[in-house]
């Protein structure tokens, strides 16, 4: 763990009997190891140990007898700091239905999120929630949020026998809301690349029309160095309002949150925490902070 | 300190951000990037040259195995959730009609909302039967079946779709055991074949997969998905020589023919490019 590798980089220099900025700089390097291990794009862990560096050449590290710990603290610190401090909600503001939207590449769970989000929306918020099946590509993907569905206590809206496409499917699903008063409309899209031009214009085509109160994109928590284009580019082209991170009951440190949101400035709304209906749980900076550092 | 026909700060700061860029990891980038002044030094090579190859020695990477089996050949797919393990068997299995094979595919993901319907999909697109779980039976009854009915029926492929999971879940690891046993009861030198996918988009997470899926089945082979996007499966190539696993194919799209054939070589390459 990063704690014992920097108290055993600090025991070496402090048996000398002071520590210098220079010593610091050495045990920095000790953390941009571990963050770099722990999946965060390298690009932000240059910026993040230059910050971190720069806090810890102060008096408090220089002249502790526990360095490491005083170190362990900044950057834990400085972590929670950079993922936002704390939750931010999600939007709620706006006459019914809300529109929330998920987006991001394949596999990444934004079907079982959807479901999820539904689940939560209603145990959390009282909310009566509409899914939307918006994608009409993948094999079974239809088939897959209609069984969902239930499971999550929502409402279900697909492309049925006229077969359509997603923005057919979307605004259906909206005027159903309307006509059954349910709260929140929760889209599913296909997965894509961020580098699929014409998928990418298909999505402008969603967002714009959609005009959602939230568009997520939902990321793989396993995720390595690459989750940083794959979000820029996504927000370049849509109005992303959020993220959510995925399959976090693995073992996965997660540092792609921690680039998502350096990056970006987007929020993490929730974290996926395995694939039944309650594993979402809002994001919390401190925790992710502590699983990044492992 | 490089001299002439060396290699420059700006130049060694390129071939770090490519390398960590690519999810190759700190160790071995300091291991290539220490390696490299000297070497571009001693050669007339571009620096790019020279990275590749010093790259290519740092992930030994072992060929695929390709024996002669008896047939069917069974094959178990496995890997974490979404990696493309179910798109993978219908890309193996586009490959096997191709070559002329009578195919079996099996859904022994008995899990997760609507897994049958996806490969009962594919497997009208491919003109291919699939055996799906019955009432209740579970994945390693479906697995079972298959192979019975492989080697009854005279197939040539049996190819076994297994539930995603994440292999921190012991007892998860435990129903790939079961399976693999029962895959091995039914026909005693299956499953030929066990082929972890892992996503090309993975981090340092992969090494861990991999030990942790080797620990209930053995792995025989990888396949590394979703290398069509601009992530470099760079974590996969350091696991995969440093475990000494081959790596089988790599996905590069949707369709029913994008798998490719692994080449050390060409995956450096792309990796570099
Ligand atoms: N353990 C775990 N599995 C998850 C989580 N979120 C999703 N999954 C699983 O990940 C796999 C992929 O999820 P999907 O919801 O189908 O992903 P998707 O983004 O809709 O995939 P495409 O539509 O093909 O792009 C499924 O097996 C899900 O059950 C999570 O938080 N934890
Ligand atoms: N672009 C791209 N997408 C891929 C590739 N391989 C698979 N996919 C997509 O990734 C998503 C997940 O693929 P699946 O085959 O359902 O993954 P899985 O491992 O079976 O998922 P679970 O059964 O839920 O664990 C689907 O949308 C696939 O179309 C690939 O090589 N390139
Ligand atoms: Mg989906
Ligand atoms: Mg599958």
């Amino acid at each position: 763990a990063l704690s014992d590798r920097l108290n055993e980089a600090f025991r070496r220099i402090t048996s000398r009997g002071v520590i210098t900025e220079s010593d610091v700089r050495q045990a920095m390097r000790q953390v941009r190891r571990a963050l770099l291990e722990a999946d965060v794009n390298f690009k932000v862990v240059r910026d993040f140990v230059a910050g971190v560096n720069e806090k810890a050449v102060g008096e408090k590290v220089l002249r502790s007898i526990d360095p490491g710990k005083q170190v362990i603290k900044i950057v834990h610190d400085e972590m929670v700091n950079l993922l936002g401090g704390e939750t931010v909600p999600l939007e709620q503001k706006g006459a019914a239905p809300l529109v929330y939207v998920l987006v991001g590449l394949q596999g990444s769970g934004k079907t079982t999120t959807a479901a999820k989000l539904a689940r939560w929306l209603s145990d959390n918020r009282a909310k009566r929630v509409l899914l939307a099946a918006c994608d009409l590509q993948r094999p079974g993907a239809v088939r897959q949020l209609e069984t969902l569905a239930s499971g999550a206590g929502a409402g279900f809206f697909g492309p049925g026998s006229a077969g359509g496409d997603p923005l057919e499917v979307l605004t259906g699903a909206v005027s159903e809301a309307r006509l059954k008063s349910y709260d929140v409309v929760v889209a599913d899209t296909a997965g894509r690349l961020h580098v699929d031009e014409e998928l990418m214009q298909e999505l402008e085509r969603i967002c714009t029309v959609a005009a959602p109160a939230e568009t997520l994109l939902v990321l793989d928590g396993l995720s390595g160095q690459d989750a940083v284009s794959v979000a820029v580019e996504f927000k370049e082209r849509i109005d992303l309002t959020g993220a959510v991170i995925t399959k976090m009951d693995g073992d996965s440190r997660g540092g792609a949150a921690l680039s998502l949101r350096a990056v970006t400035g987007l929020p993490i709304k929730f974290i996926g925490t395995g694939e039944k209906p309650d594993g979402l749980e809002p994001m919390d900076p401190r925790r992710l902070a502590g699983r990044i550092l492992g | 300190i490089f001299g002439d026909g060396g290699i420059g700060e700006d130049q060694l700061a390129e071939a770090e951000e490519v390398l960590l860029g690519s999810d190759l990891g700190w160790e071995l980038t300091d291991r290539i990037l220490e390696e490299l002044p000297r070497r571009v030094r001693r050669t007339d090579d571009s620096w790019r040259e020279v990275l590749a190859g010093i790259l290519m020695e740092n992930v030994p990477v072992p060929p695929p195995v390709r024996e002669d089996v008896e047939k069917p050949r069974i094959t178990m797919v496995i890997g974490v959730n979404g990696a493309g393990k179910t798109t993978t068997v219908a890309r193996l299995a586009a490959r096997a009609v191709g070559e002329g094979s009578r195919v079996l595919l099996a859904c022994a993901d008995t899990f997760r909302a609507a897994a049958a319907d996806q490969l009962e999909t594919w497997g009208k697109r491919l003109d291919v039967p699939v055996l799906v779980q019955l009432h209740g039976a579970d994945a390693g009854a479906v697995a079972f079946d298959a192979v019975t009915r492989g080697v009854v029926k005279g197939y040539d492929e049996v190819l076994i779709d297994t539930a995603g999971r994440l292999p921190n879940k012991k007892g998860l690891l435990d129903e790939l055991k079961k399976i693999h046993m029962v895959s091995g009861k039914a026909m005693p030198s299956a499953p030929h074949r066990v082929l972890l996918v892992l996503d090309g988009t993975v981090g340092q997470n992969a090494y861990s997969q991999a030990e942790q899926f080797m620990t209930a089945v053995p792995v025989t082979g990888l396949v590394v998905t979703k290398l069509d996007g601009t992530a470099k499966g760079g974590a996969v190539l350091a696991m995969a020589g440093k475990l000494g696993i081959p790596v089988e194919y790599i996905g590069v799209g949707e369709g029913p023919e994008d798998l490719v054939d692994f080449d050390l070589a060409a995956f450096v390459r792309a990796l570099l490019s």
